[in-house]
């Protein structure tokens, strides 16, 4: 052990066991999270050589391998809970990311949510033994966050009873998903519904684009890998283009809005209930920012603890560099957001199981709020937390440049949360619609609850800028 | 209007109260500033472009109210009287270091005095003091593995140097003494100049 790390442990004023456990939650959390984690940490399976030095398409081999067998073993030790898969997973993958990560989240998700009854009975334990493996493909290569401007379009034939999926333009060319280039062989398809001859706007299908059995995509069907990115360099993300292809009319996930056999649509209750798996994507994205933030502030913080650099008086030896005041200025307030937004994350986990619970029992009251704070939290933890990490990089000197000090790793798979799963100014300016929303909404009288209960004051001139 | 409750930039509850209100102005300005466009003729949708950034930086603050209120909120919960004292110094980092950050805002709207905001900045230094000590204790409270962390230069035992020089020997490029490409381009190269 380090001399001046074992220093420094033995002067701390607190147990960081104690503080573990309230991160954690409870003693019993943090016992049962490492008795996970050494599931991995023990596997020699897992002990893999180092992807620095691998080629993108080795690093997708290894990372597909890992997949396979990650999943082989948490079956074998029985491994269910949502919780206790992203404990397993998390372990596995360190900074790296996983090819069939969509798979489980986003596409299984979906299905789980959107679909009818009978649509969950016959797709959901296909996606849970890996029959078919899906992503969800919703951005286009010349639209992102802002939905209605999708160009995908799902014409219903009501001759046969089939969809038609087409992509009508370059730039409406599925872009991007994660798994969808040589992984999956199903996606769930955001596309623009036409029925009757009239747009009902934008819906999800689950379409086959590879053929199970020999994995060639299927006719009308092109499929393939974007290329090398910033970093994911584990993820085949992908494009995706239709020509006039086929699908059931059950292939439209039918939980809210529905298509009759003659064409006829049923409006959803609301609209925002189709992008449910995004406010839950987003919702969880925020404690990756915490995650992310805390992962580069220990590296950067133990190391700043090592390095002996220059003197702060002179003739003496070499002090630790987290002496210089400047160090503690760079560090110590992120390793304070870092433990902010922990407890935001466990906040939104917890606001989003509440309220996806009252959802399902019909009460949609709190899901505008929902969306707003989870698009703005997104936004403001990801923007806040990538500078952090850069931050963190270079309070490491030129080692923080070296992929071997892991912030590379961490930046990279990281900052791409900026903008996907929506473009962070967007999501702001989601969350500013509310506000101001909410506001007019005091004004005329309506009582507001919830995170914008502030404005309720304000409506009634007893919030005034004060001196203090 | 009554007074607002906040006195102390050591109370946390006070600092809680001033995002709040910081958050309400910039919400109530860009609101009424969207309204006005809109009294005066403007379609809605050129308003709301016209006042985005001033959009964006309302919900900034109102999401960074929230964080602080969140953290502020956590505290409460921690009965072990030496990692609260240790949390509530680091909350109070996080709320102090964000009004240096954002002085601007804190000082538009009146919620703070140029003499306070030098308070503030002091008590920043202050804290950065009484968080020095138990920095490395902070991070190893994570408890993140070294498999999970991925890192020479973070590793747990801090034999950082000896590691990394084995690190860089995995390199590709150390497979063989000479690179190829010496005989190949380099070597041609010297015996034509």
């Amino acid at each position: 052990m380090n001399p001046d790390l074992s220093r420094e442990r033995a002067t701390a004023s607190f147990n960081p066991e104690t503080i573990t456990y309230i991160l954690d939650g409870s003693p019993e959390k943090t016992k049962r999270r490492r008795e996970i984690e050494n599931l991995v940490l023990s596997d020699p399976f897992f002990q893999h050589e180092d992807p620095n030095f691998l080629s993108r398409s080795e690093r997708y081999e290894l990372a597909i391998k890992k997949s396979a067998y990650m999943v082989g073993k948490m079956r074998e030790h029985g491994i269910a809970d949502p919780e206790e898969i992203y404990w397993f997973k998390r372990t596995v993958l360190g900074s790296h990311v996983d090819p069939t990560g969509l798979h489980w989240s986003m596409f299984s998700n979906m299905l789980a949510n959107q679909g009818s009854p009978s649509q969950v009975q016959k797709w959901l334990p296909l996606a849970n033994n890996m029959q078919i493996i899906g992503t969800y493909a919703q951005t286009e290569m010349g639209h992102g966050t802002h939905l209605r401007g999708l160009e995908t379009t799902a014409t219903y034939d009501p001759s046969t009873q089939e969809f038609i999926l087409n992509s009508p333009t370059v730039s409406s060319i599925k872009w991007w998903p994660g798994g969808l280039g040589k992984t999956s062989n199903h996606a769930v398809v955001l596309a623009q519904l036409y029925t009757q001859g009239e747009c009902k706007g934008l819906h999800a299908f689950i379409v086959p684009i590879r053929k199970l059995g020999t994995h060639e995509p299927v006719p009308g069907v092109e499929v393939g890998d974007i290329g090398p990115k910033f970093g994911f360099d584990e993820i085949d993300n992908g494009f995706l283009k239709f020509d006039k292809v086929r699908i059931p009319r059950d292939c439209m996930l039918m939980k809210y809005a529905q298509v009759q056999p003659d064409g006829t649509y049923i409006k959803p209750v609301s609209d925002k209930l189709t992008y449910g798996t995004m406010v839950f994507i987003r919702s969880m994205i925020v404690g990756d920012s915490a995650r992310s933030l805390s992962r580069a502030s220990t590296i950067a913080i133990r190391y700043s603890a090592v390095r002996h650099q220059s003197e702060i008086r002179v003739g003496e030896p070499e002090p630790q560099i987290m002496d210089f005041q400047t160090q503690q200025y760079k560090l110590f307030p992120l390793l304070a957001t870092a433990y902010a937004f922990h407890f935001v994350g466990s906040y939104m986990s917890e606001t989003y199981h509440r309220i996806t619970g009252d959802i399902q029992q019909g009460n949609l009251s709190e899901l505008p709020e929902l969306h707003a704070l989870s698009a703005g939290l997104k936004a403001f933890t990801t923007w806040v937390a990538t500078a952090g990490i850069e931050e963190c990089r270079m309070a490491c000197g030129g080692h923080g440049y070296s992929r071997c000090s892991g912030i590379p790793d961490i930046y990279v798979t990281f900052t791409p949360s900026c903008t996907y799963e929506g473009e962070n100014t967007v999501m702001m300016l989601q969350t500013a619609r509310f506000l101001v929303k909410s506001y007019t909404a005091a004004l005329s009288g309506e009582r507001l609850s919830g995170m914008v209960s502030y404005l309720n004051d304000v409506s009634q001139q007893r919030v005034q800028p004060q001196p203090l | 209007a009554s007074r607002s409750s906040v006195t102390n930039i050591n109370d946390l509850s006070s600092l809680v109260e001033a995002y709040k209100q910081r958050a309400a102005w910039l919400v109530v300005e860009a609101a009424k500033s969207f309204q006005t466009n809109v009294n005066r003729g403007k379609r809605k949708e050129d308003a709301w472009n016209k006042n985005s950034v001033d959009l964006v930086r309302a919900s900034e603050a109102h999401c960074h109210y929230v964080v602080v209120r969140l953290f502020t909120a956590k505290l409460s919960e921690i009965l072990d009287g030496a990692a609260h004292r240790i949390l509530s110094s680091l909350c109070l980092l996080y709320a102090l270091h964000g009004i240096t950050r954002n002085t601007g805002d804190f000082l538009q709207t009146g919620l703070l005095s140029t003499s306070q905001i030098d308070q503030v900045q002091q008590r920043v230094k202050d804290l950065l003091a009484v968080i020095r000590p138990n920095a490395v204790a902070l991070v190893d409270a994570f408890d993140h593995s070294d498999t999970q962390l991925g890192s020479v230069l973070g590793r747990y035992d801090g034999n950082v140097y000896e590691n990394m020089f084995e690190w860089a020997k995995k390199s590709p490029l150390n497979k063989t003494e000479v690179h190829e490409s010496f005989y190949k381009y380099l070597k041609p190269l010297q015996s034509k100049l």
